[in-house]
């Protein structure tokens, strides 16, 4: 455990993040269970690729052999052998939805995953464990629901146009001017896709002849907009200030490779919580860094806005900082309001400037109107000017619900990742076959869990991560708790060797 | 290649196929250590420096496609742990096998011309060669 | 369940099942007899 001892002047809060090691013979055998299910991808390569069995996968037909290969046969080696065995736990449909509680389709297959079939059963009120929705603003009924329904009468479903021409409407601009004041910026500007406001905003802001440091760790849209920015790039280690400052040194005294020309510019990415480690930002730490190098610093929200920080201001506010000191503050509306889209803010000339210049505003669709009265509506919520604490005290039973929830796990005697305030609660599987042995077991206990394997994790660091949200209630998390110590019995999943000390 | 535990796995899977073929009634020592050898560099050779790319998709737009693993290990910067680790483990194979073989010539040049399958790729000089 | 769960073969087809616990049980009742006649 990385129990991190808070420097007295950086950190006002105790900075509690703990990544148990891996058990040794766990790894060991987490090797081994990769390597039977390799040796049985081969054996099974062998026998498609002789005919004996048939070939449920797409490949080319005989005329298309001598082309490029449209299906890079190796590439799809793990989906096909591996991934296929257990995949009934993952894109699992809903008809309900995604809050507290859950309808699920029931679906069977009668040849090993390869097809699936509906049984036309629904399993009612699953306990969602797993779905992004912080603060419980994911329902249909209630405050959002009406106001929706009144502006989808209103203005339509669909903007058929972009920001910068006829789809610009009065109601996006109330939801920058909202956003604005709930970050405590100068401007802010609203996209309608959270994945394509990182990576059509990062190109606009840095180009050929910049620096980027990213954590290694950081969200496939923080790597796409990196790449697409042709901005030079150097990954630190996950939220490793040692790293990062060693970087941010060679940047400044050695320059650009061969010309040792100064960098145009140096943008740090980092994320607020990251959603497959549970471990928040060591944000006052990158402040003082990004200060001391004059860099600049591009920090995305999308899980911690709402979820952290007393009235839910998100990361900046839990560790009680300066919102300027954040250059570009990027968040998005998926997780905690309920709605869909992402956010940019920060100085006015910052966001006047991608107004004119990010590929979002030029060509992509503004957000569609009820979708904006829903965070309206939501973020109005949280900020109490609906004339009620509901919205504070949802910030505040998910703050508790992540305590509790991450301290009786512990207890149990689970490895559970990140940070004791993140409401992304990973716990760790480690062999292959858990994976699918624990998403199995805990919908047959009418529970439903993400479970994350490899190659979206370390290969010996499988996991289950469950979200927690302010919509479940004391009885749902001790249900789901009770289910969890069960099938952690069952499979054998507690493997800390650490003990809380009471 | 250089996670936690992996080079432990390694070592013991090295060990399991000895004892395994050592089980098996009509093999006389030097026969066991000289398959033991060859064995573990056919597989080494096949996974390290046969197959190409990998076997999941990865967001580099395929940049990796046509390296073989031993290429992309730690991104391709050479004399890394990993592939110091990996580069010692065959000659260690190697020098214990010839001892157990008592150096008998024909054990002799079966070892030697199988360690060099194995080693001479991993030379810096041959990366990204065909 | 354990043995299934570590070694992967709850995730095997049934005759891909039996093929791996085949293999085991005579790889391990080799090893133990030969461990046994050297012992």
């Amino acid at each position: 455990i990385h129990r991190i001892a808070h420097n007295g002047g950086l950190y006002k809060r105790p900075f509690n993040e703990a990544f148990e090691e891996t058990p040794m013979l766990v790894a060991v055998l987490t090797y081994v269970g990769y390597g039977v299910l390799t040796l049985f991808g081969y054996l099974r390569d062998f026998m498609r690729h002789w005919k004996i069995e048939k070939c449920h996968h797409a490949t080319e037909r005989e005329e298309q052999k001598d082309f490029v290969p449209l299906y890079q046969d190796f590439e799809n080696f793990y989906t096909r052998n591996l991934y296929m065995r257990i995949r009934d736990s993952w894109n699992r449909p809903i008809c309900s939805v995604p809050g507290a509680k859950v309808d699920m389709l029931e679906r069977v297959s009668h040849d090993y995953n390869w097809t699936f079939m509906y049984t036309g059963r629904v399993i009612k009120d699953v306990i969602n464990m797993g779905s992004y929705n912080y603060l419980g603003f994911a329902q249909n009924t209630g405050i959002c629901k009406e106001a929706e329904a009144k502006v989808l009468s209103q203005y339509g479903a669909g903007v058929c146009s972009t920001r910068q021409e006829i789809g610009n409407l009065d109601k996006h601009e109330e939801l920058e001017e909202l956003v604005a004041r709930f970050l405590g910026v100068e401007a802010a500007m609203a996209y309608g896709m959270g994945f394509a406001t990182n990576s059509m905003n990062i190109p606009a802001l840095v180009g050929k002849g910049c620096l980027i440091l990213s954590d290694e760790l950081n969200h496939a849209s923080l790597v796409l907009g990196a790449r697409l920015s042709g901005a030079t790039i150097r990954i630190f280690k996950h939220n490793n200030m040692q790293s990062l400052e060693k970087l941010l040194k060679d940047a400044i005294v050695h320059g650009q490779p061969r010309t040792h020309r100064p960098w145009k510019k140096i943008l740090i990415l980092v994320e607020g919580i990251y959603s497959m480690e549970g471990s928040i930002v060591r944000l006052p730490e990158v402040i003082a860094l990004k200060k001391k190098y004059k860099s600049y610093l591009y920090l995305d929200e999308a899980h911690s806005i709402g979820a952290l920080g007393p009235t839910g201001r998100g990361v900046v506010e839990y560790f009680g900082l300066d919102p300027e000191d954040v250059d570009v503050m990027m968040g998005t509306f998926t997780k905690s309001f309920g709605a869909a889209g992402g956010y940019i803010g920060g100085k006015k000339e910052l966001i006047d400037y991608l107004r004119t210049h990010s590929h979002s505003t030029v060509y992509a669709t503004s957000l569609s109107p009820p979708v904006v009265e829903q965070i309206l509506i939501s973020m109005k919520c949280i900020m109490g000017e609906d004339g009620t604490t509901f919205g504070r005290q949802c910030v505040q039973q998910l703050a508790e619900n992540t305590r509790y929830f991450r301290r009786r796990l512990k207890e149990m005697g689970f490895i559970i990742y990140g940070n004791e305030d993140s409401p992304v609660v990973p716990l760790m599987l480690y062999m292959p076959a858990k994976i699918g042995a624990f998403g199995r077991e805990m919908l047959k206990r009418n529970i439903g869990v993400v479970v994350v394997g490899f190659p979206a994790t370390p290969i010996i660091e499988s996991r289950a991560r469950f979200c927690v949200s302010a919509a479940h209630t004391k009885e749902i998390l001790d249900t789901a708790l009770k289910e969890i110590n069960e099938v952690g019995d069952l499979l054998q999943l507690k493997y800390s060797r650490h003990r809380l000390v009471p | 290649m250089n996670s936690r535990g992996i080079w432990l796995a390694y070592g013991i899977s090295v060990g399991v196929l000895h004892i395994i073929l050592l089980s098996i009634p009509c093999f006389s020592i030097p026969v066991v250590w000289t398959l033991t050898n060859v064995i573990h560099n056919l597989v080494m050779y096949w996974l390290l420096h046969m197959v190409k790319g990998t076997p999941f998709e990865t967001p580099d737009q395929g940049k990796d496609r046509l390296l073989t693993h031993w290429e992309q290990i730690d991104y391709g910067t050479q004399c890394t742990s990993s592939r110091k680790f990996l580069s010692i483990s065959p000659i260690v194979l190697y020098f214990l096998t010839s001892f157990y073989t008592k150096y008998d010539p024909a054990h002799f040049l079966i070892n030697t011309v199988s360690l060099l399958s194995v080693l001479l790729p991993k030379l810096p000089l041959f990366h990204g060669v065909r | 369940y354990q043995y299934l769960l570590i070694t992967c073969s709850y995730v095997l087809e049934p005759w891909e099942q039996s093929m791996f616990h085949t293999i085991t049980v005579t790889v391990v009742a080799m090893v133990l007899y030969t461990a046994y006649v050297f012992i």
